[in-house]
């Protein structure tokens, strides 16, 4: 009788289960109305699966996201688990969406659906992309600002990751904040 | 205990046949 080994025919199980939502910015329908659920997978085969079917990012028309939120948490500040916490902000420039987009968008998702932050991890809500004539954004969402150790970790783990120089700096910023700035920045609550 | 994975391990995974 031959013996199988379970590696090769389970699915490896991720430790949360993810959804994928796609936004796309169509100015006759509100907010909500442009954001779409696309899919929700919960092991490592389902996520390639899911990312080798859609469009790269640098592929996507402005004024498009893509966001991935642990299940349950929808990608928008007034989420119960979002409404308390904030993101690390990396900002791209334009020559940035050939050169780094799809490379930093990848590493972003593979730190989420992998629990690159260890304990820390369990602070994570999600991460979003948005596509920018002005420049494109990605960030990770933390469900707490004031958590300065998860917060601070996490920021550390995701710059070494996406291979930042030491010397450009990131920041961490409240959505509190960037819901009520007057003008086009808002403060940066952390930096690493 | 958390089910943790780090990057190469993942990339391994991506043009994998798809499981039946």
């Amino acid at each position: 009788q031959e013996v199988v080994n379970p590696e090769d025919y389970i699915k490896h199980p991720l430790q949360n289960r993810w959804a994928l939502w796609f936004f796309k910015n169509d100015k006759s329908k509100t907010w909500q109305a442009n954001l779409r659920l696309i899919a929700k997978f919960d092991t490592v085969e389902d996520f390639w699966a899911l990312y080798n079917h859609i469009q790269l990012s640098s592929n996507l028309i402005s004024g498009c996201d893509y966001s991935l939120f642990k299940d349950g948490i929808e990608p928008m500040w007034e989420d119960e688990r979002n409404k308390r916490g904030g993101r690390w902000l990396i900002t791209l420039s334009k020559q940035q969406r050939r050169a780094d987009l799809d490379r930093f968008w990848l590493e972003t998702l593979l730190c989420l659906v992998g629990e690159a932050f260890d304990d820390h991890s369990d602070e994570v809500c999600g991460a979003v992309v948005n596509i920018r004539t002005k420049g494109d954004k990605i960030a990770i969402w933390t469900a707490d600002y004031a958590n300065k150790e998860s917060v601070t970790h996490i920021g550390r783990v995701y710059k070494e990751r996406l291979g930042v120089p030491a010397k450009v700096i990131i920041g961490y910023q409240s959505h509190a904040d960037t819901a009520t700035k007057s003008g086009s920045t808002t403060k940066n609550k952390f930096v690493v | 205990k958390k089910k943790q994975y780090n990057r190469d391990f993942l990339l391994g995974f991506q043009f994998m046949p798809a499981c039946v």
